[in-house]
């Protein structure tokens, strides 16, 4: 369970203020599937840095798991991004100098895990979203929409709880968007946690609900019975 | 008037080849609206690129304006990029270490214009893509949509002849979108060039003509009469 409590963010430059998130409360129940629509600058991806404990807030509580994350060490920290939280961030962030298949590992290689066991699932990840024939390519020789998919295969490789994805179809076509969904609707079915941020309204009817923010304020929601 | 005949790109990866763009012949006239759609890793950016000199063809012919740009030299081909085309990359490409501003202003340093019109000029696109409250900040210190907004300022800034924007608009709600699309529909009513590359038909309904691609293959068209 998610438990944001008046969370704020501001960013200082110089004697300028950002404030990005203002006052957010949220409450996501375990197996929930969560929809996050606003505007550009209108503060997703900043609260779902903080929901991934990538940033931390200027104020107020987030509590995941019943566990207060203010109040974790770094190793903790560590341990919840990489074992429970699955991440694709919106400008996918693949490490240029690895293929698609070593990007996707690359988790994996944090788990510890053996790299036999390790390039298989990085395999399977890959086969899942379509892209089986460019297991060698490094990301400037991959499109726009492939390395989104090799940020998705990469995010859904270590099998988490929590599956964090800012706009994960934003470059892609009907047919792959719906491919991609699928995965996200197969996982929730399993009882895990999905929060998707997107702008497309198509995209928010596979949530059973959508939260919807402007001006770092969540200013209301609506649920759906059978997504 | 652009006139591509019979264009390949062939990536070479080892000794496994990647077609990107197959015996593609396509004619686009002078301020005419055009759109492409097609799958992801379809080849519509390679096309692009292709389109904007910013890379050469394996084989066929290209002419823009009636030249062969196979026979013209660097700084030829640099003066075109420079001053006659604007483009959009697909991921941005801003410079991280720049502000919005200086981002945008950067294509009027090549072409050599004054210090204090460049800056007039570059406030007054960001300006136009709603942007006029982030102009010191730097790529990582705006959002997703914002960063797209500065890159299309960055295009239009020089008031190229031909514009060239790689998925303008994925990254934007259908507010903000219909703000870049009219910027687009304004310029081509002043007799530009424009080519844009999208997955949301909503989007290209604005273009006269669209274009849909598939593994590299240019497998059909159509046109409307008044976007
Ligand atoms: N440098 C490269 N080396 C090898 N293959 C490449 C290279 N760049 C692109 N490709 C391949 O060429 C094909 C076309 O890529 P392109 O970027 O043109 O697709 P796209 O239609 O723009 O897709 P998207 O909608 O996902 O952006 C893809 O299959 C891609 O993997
Ligand atoms: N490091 C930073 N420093 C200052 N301001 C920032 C920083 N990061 C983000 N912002 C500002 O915070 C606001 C919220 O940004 P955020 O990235 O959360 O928006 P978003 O809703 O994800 O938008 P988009 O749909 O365009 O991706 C924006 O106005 C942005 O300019
Ligand atoms: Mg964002
Ligand atoms: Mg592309």
């Amino acid at each position: 369970v998610i438990e944001l409590h008046d969370i704020w963010k501001v960013y200082g430059i110089g004697d300028v203020k950002v404030e990005a998130v203002r006052g957010v409360s949220l409450r996501i129940d375990e197996g929930e599937f969560v929809a996050i629509m606003g505007p550009s600058g209108s503060g997703k991806s900043t609260l779902m840095h903080l929901l991934g404990c990538l940033d931390v807030p200027t104020s107020g509580t987030y509590r995941l798991a019943g566990q207060e994350v203010g109040d974790l060490g770094e190793v903790a920290l560590a341990t919840i991004r990489n074992r429970r939280v699955g991440f694709v961030f919106q400008q996918f962030h693949l490490l240029a100098n690895l293929t698609a298949l070593k990007n996707v590992e690359l988790p994996l290689v944090y788990a510890g895990m053996p790299a036999a066991k390790r390039e298989a699932k990085a395999r399977e990840a890959l086969a899942s979203v379509g892209l089986g024939e460019r297991l060698h390519h490094r990301p400037n020789e991959l499109s726009g929409g492939q390395s989104q998919r090799v940020a998705i295969a990469r995010a859904l490789v270590t099998e988490p709880d929590l599956v964090l994805a800012d706009e994960p179809t934003g470059n892609l076509a009907s047919d792959q968007t719906e491919e991609v969904l699928s995965i996200f609707a197969r996982l929730h079915d399993e009882g895990r946690t999905i929060v998707v941020i997107t702008h497309e309204p198509d995209v928010a009817e596979w949530a059973s609900r959508t939260v919807h923010i402007r001006d770092g304020v969540i200013y209301g929601e609506e649920r759906r019975d059978n997504p």
